[in-house]
């Protein structure tokens, strides 16, 4: 059962990125062959794996224009059983490039299921890193995607986006993905020190249930120095806090899709 | 001398709402009359300064496609001296409810300066909320503004942007507003503990020198709980070290104003 998997929530800095490579190298660990498609302007999933801006020669956006295929931009990593489609500054202007194109939330979908052998028969997980926005950009990653993985920052105005993103999932629900459901929601930079973690925990568990793992992601330096070595944390150091947490949540992230 | 100033970067959570809410309270608190703008799809500027959703009858979303006029949407906030143009979710659409305005890029420039009595005129300092993203509102943003304050996270991933986002300004001062510089960068979330920060202010400081500002925030529990109360830190509390780092903040600000 192939999954593709979309990393999005419109709030920035809440690690979208942090979860789509570390959750990505934990099921390359158990063997899931995964492809991860960087579709942030920035490049910071491409880069926290080691692809440079001068590696990068077709990227996402490329694809998405219909330059080339989607085979054409996959790239190996540092991570053994993990590819990546990288990333383009391209992409900060897409939402206009787009805007005349046919299927024009459908390019990525379109893309990842065209040709003789598709690319999402290639791989058991795809993960997709989204930018900051609910922009054409993560509409495409929606529709593309089977199911929604949200990493939430344990923070006040952490918690104002939720519902305008919830509301967002059931519009591309409604009108362009009947498949797409919230997969999860993930807990991220937890600080057990302070009691505004704890808070925005409760409050998030007591609006959405068990839609939100068990598992937390604790606040970790280690995962933060990690992608200056072109790494993620789970090579970088992988006995730490906050490896371990993204093996945990690999863990349940597979036993919810056996029993589903 | 009427200084419009935008708050922006890219990158997501690296403290542009924080900037803007705290450093317009620090200015407003030393007798300057201060016009925040919100163009922030999530509002969380608005949110900060206790403007919930319900209040909000016209919004910058409404002033930027015309349907009312900048005076009709300013609204006063719980800080003396500070009012607000607040912002809706309507925003998240904004870039292709803009692509076929005419003058798309001095939407907002317009209507700062429109009317007998300009909005413009009424205030010392006008801070703009930028989104997460180099897109057609964070262009209406630059072309209106004198200066732009960079807030930088000292984390890696957060270098990575800064040389997008100079690209941007550069291309911004020479095609639509010459009179944009970058007044300053501000390290934010500055955590003496661990070497990464040192490390990124350090690549900073070499990087673009002079324009970096001495005064560094520190990460502070008590920023990241002032917005649930509706109040900005300073408010909330005053003494605490990411107060004061404001406070020093606004005066080395108004000290460069000065001697400019
Ligand atoms: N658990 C953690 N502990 C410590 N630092 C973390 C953790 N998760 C993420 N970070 C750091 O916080 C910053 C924000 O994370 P990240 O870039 O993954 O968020 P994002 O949602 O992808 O941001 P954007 O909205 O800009 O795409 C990064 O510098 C990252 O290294
Ligand atoms: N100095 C600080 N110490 C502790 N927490 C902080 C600090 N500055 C900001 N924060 C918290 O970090 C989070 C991100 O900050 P903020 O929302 O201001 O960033 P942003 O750049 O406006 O994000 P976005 O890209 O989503 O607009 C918020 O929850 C905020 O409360
Ligand atoms: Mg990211
Ligand atoms: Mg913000």
């Amino acid at each position: 059962e192939r999954r593709i998997l979309a990393v999005a929530n419109q709030k920035g800095g809440v690690g979208k990125t942090t979860t789509a490579v570390n959750l990505g190298t934990a099921l390359a660990a158990v063997g899931k062959k995964v492809l991860l498609i960087d579709l942030d302007a920035q490049g910071n999933a491409s880069t926290g794996l080691g692809i440079y801006a001068e590696d990068r020669e077709f990227t996402s956006y490329h694809v998405m224009i219909g330059e080339t295929d989607l085979a054409s931009s996959i790239l190996p990593t540092t991570v053994k059983g993990m590819d990546i489609c990288p990333a383009s500054e391209d992409l900060s202007g897409a939402d206009l490039d787009l805007a005349d194109m046919p299927r024009r939330a459908h390019l990525l979908a379109d893309a990842l299921a065209a040709g003789k052998n598709p690319v999402q028969n290639n791989y058991d997980y795809i993960m997709i890193d989204c930018p900051p926005s609910l922009s054409m950009v993560t509409i495409n990653a929606m529709v593309a995607s089977s199911g929604i993985i949200v990493p939430l920052q344990c923070e006040f105005y952490a918690l104002e986006g939720l519902s305008q993103l919830i509301k967002t999932v059931r519009r591309v629900k409604a009108t362009l993905n009947p498949a797409l459901d919230i997969q999860g929601v993930v807990l991220t930079m937890y600080d057990s020190r302070n009691n505004l973690s704890a808070q925005v925990a409760d409050d998030v568990r007591e609006y959405l249930g068990d839609v939100v793992y068990e598992t937390k992601i604790p606040r970790n330096v280690k995962i933060s120095e990690a992608p200056s070595h072109g790494k993620p944390a789970l090579l970088y150091d992988y006995s730490c806090a906050g490896s371990q947490a993204y093996i945990h949540l690999a863990s349940e992230l597979l036993r919810r899709e056996h029993d589903a």
